[in-house]
C-alpha cells in the first residue's frame, strides 16, 4: 500500500507539472535530435544568423524592453531574465500543487521558492541543453554555445557553467515523470536559511523521496546508484547558484545601467 | 519575510487554487 501511496503522488506531480511548465524535455530532446515534424529550430550562431533569427522567432519575451538597438549581450541578457521570470511563475503554479506545500508557514513558502526557484531554473535548463548550444523561445531557436561564448566580457562566461552542469546532468537520462519529483524534492529542503518550522518540510521531502527513490527504480531499472547520484546533483547545483549570483554581482558593478527584475531582486537580496 | 518579497508573495496567493489529492 505504501508503494501505491508513492506512485499516486509521483502521477500527481507529473500531471502538475506537465500542467505548470509548457517545454518538456521530450519535447526537447525531439526538436534537438530531430525526431519531431515541427519546424527546425533557427540556429543562431553569429551576429548575422542573431538578426535573421529575431525576424524568424514569434515570441513575446524576445524584445522584453522593447529596446531592439540596445548592444546585443545586454539584449541577451534581458532575456535570459524574462524568461527567469517566467519561470518563478512556472515553479511557484508547480510548488503550490505539492501537498502539503500550501499548507506551510506563508514565509516559508517564500523561503523556499526563493532559494529554490534557480536551482529548480538551471535543472530544467539542463533539459534544452546539448554540449553544443541551447534551445530558446520554446524550441523555436537554438542559440550556440560559441556564440554566448563569444560575447564581450563579462556576458561571455554567463552560461558556461550552466552548459558545463548540464552535460554532466543529462548523463542521468532522467525523463519528464522523473525530474518533476526531483523538482518538487528541491523545493521542499528543510536546510534553506531563515525557515521558521523545519519539520513539516523535511516530513513532505522524505515522502517525496521515498516516491523519487521508487520511480527510479521502476523507471531506469538498469541504472545502478541512480538516486544516490541525483541527490549528488543537488550539491552541484548549489554551486551552479552561487557561481550564478557572483555574475550577477559583477555584471551589476561592470554594467551601471543594468536593471534587473523586480522580481529577480527580491529573490537575489541577501540570497548567499 | 514576506514583506520583502512582495512579488513572489503574490504570486503564491494569486492566480490558480492548488489540486487536491
Amino acid at each position: 500500500p505504501e508503494c501505491a501511496d508513492q506512485r499516486v503522488l509521483a502521477k500527481h506531480l507529473y500531471d502538475s507539472y506537465l500542467k505548470s511548465f509548457p517545454t518538456t524535455k521530450a519535447k526537447a530532446r525531439a526538436i534537438l535530435t530531430g525526431r519531431t515534424t515541427d519546424k527546425s529550430p533557427v540556429v543562431i550562431y553569429d551576429m548575422n544568423s542573431l538578426i535573421r533569427g529575431e525576424d524568424q522567432i514569434k515570441c513575446n519575451y524576445l524584445t522584453p524592453y522593447g529596446e531592439q538597438n540596445e548592444e546585443v549581450a545586454i539584449r541577451i541578457f534581458h532575456r535570459c531574465q524574462s524568461r527567469s521570470v517566467e519561470s518563478v511563475r512556472e515553479i511557484t503554479e508547480f510548488a503550490k500543487n505539492i501537498p502539503g506545500f500550501v499548507n506551510l508557514d506563508l514565509n516559508d513558502q517564500v523561503t523556499l521558492l526563493k532559494y529554490g526557484v534557480h536551482e529548480i531554473i538551471f535543472t530544467m535548463l539542463a533539459s534544452l541543453m546539448n554540449k553544443d548550444g541551447v534551445l530558446i523561445a520554446d524550441g523555436q531557436g537554438f542559440m550556440t554555445r560559441e556564440f554566448l561564448k563569444s560575447l564581450r566580457k563579462p556576458f561571455g562566461e554567463f552560461m558556461e557553467s550552466k552548459f558545463e552542469f548540464a552535460v554532466r546532468f543529462n548523463a542521468l537520462e532522467l525523463d519528464d515523470s522523473d525530474l518533476a519529483i526531483f523538482i518538487a524534492v528541491i523545493i521542499l529542503c528543510g536546510d534553506r536559511p531563515g525557515l521558521v518550522n523545519v519539520k513539516p518540510i523535511e516530513d513532505i521531502q522524505d515522502t517525496l523521496l521515498q516516491a523519487l527513490e521508487l520511480q527510479l527504480k521502476m523507471n531506469h531499472p538498469d541504472s545502478s546508484q541512480l538516486f544516490a547520484k541525483l541527490l549528488q546533483k543537488m550539491t552541484d547545483l548549489r554551486q551552479v547558484v552561487t557561481e550564478h549570483v557572483q555574475y550577477l554581482q559583477l555584471i551589476r558593478k561592470t554594467e551601471v545601467d543594468m536593471d534587473l527584475h523586480p522580481l529577480l531582486q527580491e529573490i537575489y537580496k541577501d540570497l548567499y | 519575510l514576506k514583506e520583502k518579497h512582495k512579488i513572489l508573495h503574490r504570486l503564491l496567493q494569486d492566480s490558480s487554487s492548488p489540486v487536491d489529492l
